[in-house]
């Protein structure tokens, strides 16, 4: 799975991931990379989340929807947010993986709960860095 | 503003003991391209779902990674691929699933959130409403990739031992984008 979200100079968020599902899928199998609220979220008020990981659990905890609502009911930051569903919530219920956050201010967040995740961000200045392992 | 933007390319099973320094280079090359992508849209004054769309094709492109060219196989051995876009402005999102023939799902996504009144497309119909949109149409061979094969085919030898598929670290990340 692959996903970025944004953050452009008229302070508008957006979000956005792609995938090929999962290795030897049957049936017809669906994951929460295209499920609004699951895999994809985005919302000026809080914030935009791309997810990857084991995609059925994402979807039964509406996991980007729950982080934007811990943003928006609970007054979380960005990283509490993140954390409190990918490194809690999630391992909790038996799935893993990880997300990528940004709120509006510029601030993000990409907690993973698996030995490694692709990923990386640039900023205003053009700094980017990227990561792979813990 | 400050304009920002964040990507990933999956998460898993990933070790450095089981990432050749060549391979690892390839992966940063790419994550950098991406980034650099996304960021040159919104550089210029672009708009953050333009951003997304620039930076995720990247990684569609490269087989390096479970979206696009070199996805996953399903167990019929052919590519199926789903992906969503969403606007935090509006709350307008659109997404595709079960889809062959597009070469970039994430614009077909775009697609569905800009030109129809649906949120979600969903196989053949997805796919004729991406070729009416005038979207990059492939043959689904397009998005063969031999390592992701010989996971299937792993995958499928190991099918019949179910236990096996849980103890095998390599066989876990099959859950993971």
């Amino acid at each position: 799975t692959v996903g970025c979200v944004a953050l452009d100079q008229y302070g508008n968020l957006a979000a956005g991931t792609s995938t090929g599902g999962m290795t030897n899928k049957k049936y017809g199998r669906v994951g929460d990379a295209p499920i609004i609220g699951a895999g994809t979220y985005a919302e000026n008020a809080t914030c935009a989340v791309s997810g990857t990981g084991w995609g059925e659990f994402y979807i039964r905890l509406s996991a980007a929807h729950d982080i934007a609502s811990l943003m928006k009911y609970s007054n979380l930051s960005v990283q509490q947010a993140a954390d409190s569903v990918i490194l809690k919530k999630l391992p909790a219920l038996g799935g893993n993986g990880g997300a990528i956050v940004l709120d509006r201010q510029g601030n993000f967040a990409f907690p993973f709960c698996t030995s490694g995740m692709y990923r990386g961000y640039i900023t205003r200045k053009g700094e980017g860095k990227v990561f792979i392992f813990k | 503003g400050p304009i920002t933007l964040v990507i990933h390319g999956g998460a898993g099973n990933i070790l450095r003991e089981n990432l050749t320094p060549e391979k690892e280079a390839a992966y940063r090359e790419r994550l950098t391209a991406a980034l650099d992508s996304g960021y040159a849209v919104l550089e210029r004054g672009g708009k953050s779902t333009d951003a997304v769309i620039a930076a995720i094709r990247i990684m569609e492109d490269s087989p390096l990674f479970n979206a696009g060219k070199g996805a996953v196989f399903t167990s019929e051995g052919i590519n199926e691929l789903d992906a969503a876009i969403m606007d935090g402005s509006n709350l307008m999102a659109g997404a595709v699933a079960g889809v062959t023939t597009i070469k970039n799902p994430i614009t077909a996504a775009y697609a569905v959130m800009t030109k129809s009144e649906h949120v979600m497309l969903t196989g053949k119909g997805a796919e004729k409403f991406a070729e009416e949109q005038g979207l990059d149409i492939v043959p689904n061979s397009y998005f063969f990739d031999s390592t992701r094969y010989q996971q299937l085919l792993k995958a499928k030898a190991n099918e019949k031992n179910r236990e096996a598929q849980w103890i095998d670290p390599y066989i876990k990340d099959k859950k993971f984008g």
